[in-house]
């Protein structure tokens, strides 16, 4: 998966 | 990271570090709604179980880990310290908690990014979150004498949603791909909850009087 599929906010 | 989400997440970090330093040195958790308290700490529960299976970065993982445990340390203080636990407001924090908690779910069953258990509870996480301040707002109003800290921690609690809109708006602009429809809509449906009792907050500031909301 690409990073930008993950949740990276809080 | 833009400034405004490291911003947000500092205004969310002091808002939960005023609320610990109500509770530890003035021993008083008086104003403060248990149910809301209680909400956080199943919002985080069910945000953050991707800690296990995503590393996304240390400074992450680290705020992931102190709003988890600091959620549930406020509801363990509120609830069993032998001295907190007397200046909680059980009285007036009445508000029924648990009847947010259903629909939230089957809306998350419903609408979310992909059909997963993770993804369920995401969504979840954020439609919970959205309503979870209800219940403080509620303690608030029946409260006539609403103290300090108690105000700041809304306060700053109101910020950090505001300051997560600003993020939104600036990642749309400047990243590509990034949309993301649940976390917008419900965390706008959240912002604008904060939005009357700011009102309420800033005129009795302005007027240097103490924070009476009308009934």
């Amino acid at each position: 998966r690409d990073i930008d599929e993950f949740h990276d906010e809080l | 990271m833009n400034i405004f989400r490291l911003a947000g997440d500092m205004t969310h970090l002091f808002s939960v570090l005023v609320l610990l330093l109500k509770i530890h040195t003035i021993k008083s958790c008086a104003g403060i709604s248990l149910k809301t308290q209680e909400l956080y700490a199943i919002v985080f529960t069910t945000r953050y179980l991707d800690l296990f299976t995503t590393y996304i970065s240390l400074y992450n993982t680290i705020m992931k880990l102190i709003f988890l445990g600091s959620s549930i340390s406020i509801v363990w203080y509120m609830r069993h310290h032998k001295v907190v636990r007397r200046s909680y407001d059980k009285d007036q924090d009445t508000f029924r908690h648990y009847l947010l908690m259903l629909p939230c779910l089957l809306l998350a069953l419903l609408i979310n990014e992909k059909f997963t258990f993770l993804e369920v509870m995401w969504a979840f996480s954020l439609y919970l979150e959205a309503v979870a301040i209800l219940p403080q707002l509620v303690l608030l109003q029946r409260t006539r004498n609403i103290d300090n800290l108690t105000g700041q921690y809304v306060l700053l609690l109101g910020a950090y949603r505001a300051l997560y809109v600003l993020n939104w708006i600036y990642r749309y602009f400047t990243e590509e791909n990034y949309v993301h429809w649940i976390t917008w809509v419900s965390g706008i449906v959240q912002t604008l909850l904060y939005a009357d009792f700011f009102y309420y907050y800033f005129q009795s500031w302005k007027n240097n009087v103490k924070l009476q909301l009308p009934a």
